[in-house]
């Protein structure tokens, strides 16, 4: 069978969105006392064939690929997902009214990856 | 449904935070000084790339991701002690429950802030003071009539030179804290402060005048006002992953 290539423009390429998260949005303002928000980014688009090597993807995605280019109802593309994240730190009020400093690992999407 | 899958998400998300519920609105303590610096620390530590152990409090020099700055539940147990002139008697209660089972304690440090009331004091009071402060371990407490009669151990007692503004001390309660954590063995802290006027010229007077009854030691005198909080540091391993992992 030959494989169907579907065309990709970079718009739709698997990569970091921006993504503000406000917490006053939420309804947390009265209990979160920094940040008022912050930017959290996250992962959208596609993972088409051929991988390149921009697109962080394992050996598994990369024939994940190739068999959805040959079968692309069959077989999903792979997922377009974090692969790096930073931490963020948090000043809030706890349930005992008790202020709380605390580092969150993995809040911010800094890199995209196809997995 | 949507409603209810939203809560189930927030509920989800406020406990990997530690907390069981969103906490209420209330009249808000002020947040200590310490805390805003390490968050802008830490917050612009975050967008460096080449950031050290991200899970290390250099501050107080221990491993951790959760600062808390504990209040004090307690109450004042007793104005004026008859045993001693310008005592003040106070029991501290901080509930460590708030730290979740997983939580690795790293320190407990008890700060206490005294601040004089200058309008209350008398001037000749105003120089340097001297400041017994004795801290007891409540090891039981017995209800008896209307008060509380708490069996208690010392745990440190020392002299500290207060400065006519402000003054703080600060003891490290880790040891303590961590058998707080059992259930039933936190029964929280005495703390009691005796005031001894370091002489100066105008206390001189008094004395040199024969008029040391007329200082006006007892109720008279204001303690200064204090404030303790206990400043617990955590670690959540769970949270805290090692970059070298």
């Amino acid at each position: 069978r030959s494989a169907v290539y579907l065309p990709v423009t970079p718009s739709n390429v698997c990569k970091p969105r921006r993504l503000y998260i406000e917490f006053k949005d939420v309804g947390w303002q009265d209990w979160i006392i920094a940040p008022q928000g912050y930017l959290a980014n996250y992962c959208h688009g596609e993972c088409p064939f051929p991988l390149s090597e921009s697109l962080n993807g394992t050996n598994h995605a990369i024939l994940q690929t190739l068999v959805h280019s040959l079968d692309p109802h069959g077989t999903p593309q792979p997922c377009c997902v974090p692969i790096r994240l930073s931490p963020v730190s948090m000043l809030y009020y706890d349930n005992n009214d008790n202020v709380v400093l605390r580092h969150y690992q993995d809040m911010v999407v800094d890199e995209c990856g196809c997995r | 449904g949507n409603g209810e899958d939203l809560k189930t998400q927030e509920r989800l998300f406020l406990n990997s935070l530690g907390l069981s519920a969103r906490p209420k609105p209330s009249t808000h303590r002020r947040v200590p000084s310490v805390l805003w610096r390490m968050f802008k620390r830490t917050s612009t530590r975050e967008n460096d790339t080449h950031e050290r152990d991200p899970c290390m409090v250099s501050e107080y020099g221990v491993r951790g991701n959760i600062v808390r700055f504990v209040q004090d539940q307690g109450r004042l147990v007793s104005g004026w002690s008859g045993s001693c002139h310008g005592c003040v008697e106070k029991y501290m209660f901080f509930n460590m429950s708030v730290l979740q089972p997983v939580e690795q304690l790293s320190l407990a440090q008890l700060e206490i802030k005294f601040q004089w009331d200058m309008f209350r004091t008398p001037r000749f009071l105003l120089g340097p003071q001297a400041l017994s402060v004795s801290l007891y371990k409540v090891l039981r407490a017995t209800l008896r009539g209307a008060s509380h009669e708490a069996h208690r151990r010392l745990v440190l007692s020392q002299s500290v030179q207060l400065e006519p503004e402000a003054g703080s001390l600060t003891l490290d309660l880790t040891a303590l804290a961590q058998n707080w954590r059992k259930p039933g063995h936190n029964y929280g802290l005495v703390l009691e402060l005796q005031l001894h006027p370091v002489h100066t010229q105008a206390t001189d007077i008094f004395m040199s005048q024969n008029l040391v009854n007329a200082i006006p030691l007892g109720p008279t005198v204001t303690l200064p006002e204090f404030h303790a909080s206990l400043v617990v540091v955590s670690l959540n391993p769970l949270q805290c992953r090692s970059r070298q992992r």
